[in-house]
């Protein structure tokens, strides 16, 4: 269902040039449970955000579900990132005006979900994420890991089949750690595809396969 | 040298009410190398702000080398922050529209440091924590971990001889977090006093003490 062949990016901006992506090739199937590892600024986060439509690659192909993503138009492009896929970002990017509550609820107003069940909704991925006494909270008025939670709260609250999570415990204590792994195993067990990206072995060990990015490289070859 | 008694912070917008540390005693000599573990939300963070000058408490004492903080005036804090004490932020800080050598050298620029040893002692920094070749990147033009190193070298770069480093390998593999570990361990048998909020067994494990927080509160009384 992900299928990449010979992808590069390479940031150019004039004044720095990086060649994050090298000739990636990767094949992941529906339902699979995959973490990608390798060494800061290898390029992990370059690769899930092309994974996840939100970064072109400066050449090759990818294909989401049979279809070539570059021939994709910009509505086919929105669903896919509101429905199709929930993504964490390593550095969370929720609203800082907007509380807890609507920062998870955003995606469901984007697909239309009416205010009963959005309400319904947000209350259950906030609680599942044990966050449900800061719901009014805004981003600076929660520590780091509550922020996480609240980023990995949002990514899932549209049930999202795939599921793209950048470091999604970096800040948390090994407890919490293991009940967001937790999470992610039952909806991977529910048939979800999940890819995530971590440096924590207690959460690769759990995987089915790991994925090693290194200089912008698969590292064995192809995947 | 840093001395703690019944220290309790607060948090109270009006909309929002939190007992974030709650009691707290605490003694620390010069030259300890410390752990600060705890749940997320346990209150690490604040009672690290506390300890770096940078948010006062609700009521409690706190003296840092036998002056009351609540004493000192502006200048006396601001000398506190720029030279004593150097702070590793758990969401960095970094200045977004300047360079990863600019975010280095800034607190060199207000310590009065002329150009060419400025110069000299970014430089230094920047490849103590391996980011030689991506000096001129922004931090939009790094990946997490390098967005984190830069926040430990422009935290080390005036030789602080108190480090508080909160979380400082939350976002690096186990490579790069060794790299990490090594430097703060360099720098306290150099005689450096460092307290480190890490949720990473494999850094408290090198540390003579651990500090456990759980509920704004300090397990096993009075440290
Ligand atoms: N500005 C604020 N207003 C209200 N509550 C706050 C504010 N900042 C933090 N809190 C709350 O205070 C508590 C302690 O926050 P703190 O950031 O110290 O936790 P922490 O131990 O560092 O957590 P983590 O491991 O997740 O970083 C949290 O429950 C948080 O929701
Ligand atoms: N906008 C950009 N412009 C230039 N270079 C960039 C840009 N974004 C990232 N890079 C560089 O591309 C490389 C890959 O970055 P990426 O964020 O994918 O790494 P990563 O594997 O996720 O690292 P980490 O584990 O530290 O999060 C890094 O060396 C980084 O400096
Ligand atoms: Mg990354
Ligand atoms: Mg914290």
């Amino acid at each position: 269902m992900i299928e990449m062949q010979n992808i590069n990016r390479v940031y150019d901006t004039g004044r720095v040039k990086v060649h994050a992506l090298r000739d990636v090739n990767l094949h992941i199937k529906e339902g699979e449970l995959i973490a990608i590892m390798g060494p800061s600024g290898s390029g992990k986060s370059t690769l899930m955000n092309v994974i996840g439509c939100l970064d072109t690659p400066t050449s090759g192909r990818y294909s989401l579900d049979g279809k070539a993503v570059n021939d994709l138009d910009d509505n086919d492009l929105a669903d896919i990132r509101n429905r199709k896929i929930g993504f964490v970002f390593q550095s969370f990017n929720l609203l800082s005006y907007a509380s807890a509550f609507e920062n998870v609820e955003l995606p469901l107003i984007f697909m239309g979900m009416s205010t009963a069940k959005r309400k319904q909704r947000v209350t259950e991925m906030l609680a599942r994420v044990g966050l449900a006494d800061r719901m009014d909270h805004k981003p600076n008025e929660l520590s780091g890991g509550q922020q996480q939670r609240v980023a990995i709260a949002r990514a899932l609250a549209n049930h999202p089949r795939i599921i793209l999570a950048d470091e999604p415990t970096g800040n948390l204590d090994s407890a919490s750690g293991k009940e967001i792994l937790q999470l992610f195993l039952d909806l991977w067990k529910a048939g979800n595809t999940i890819i995530m990206i971590t440096h924590d072995p207690s959460i690769s060990e759990n995987c089915e396969r790991i994925i090693h990015l290194k200089d912008g490289m698969i590292e064995n070859g192809a995947v």
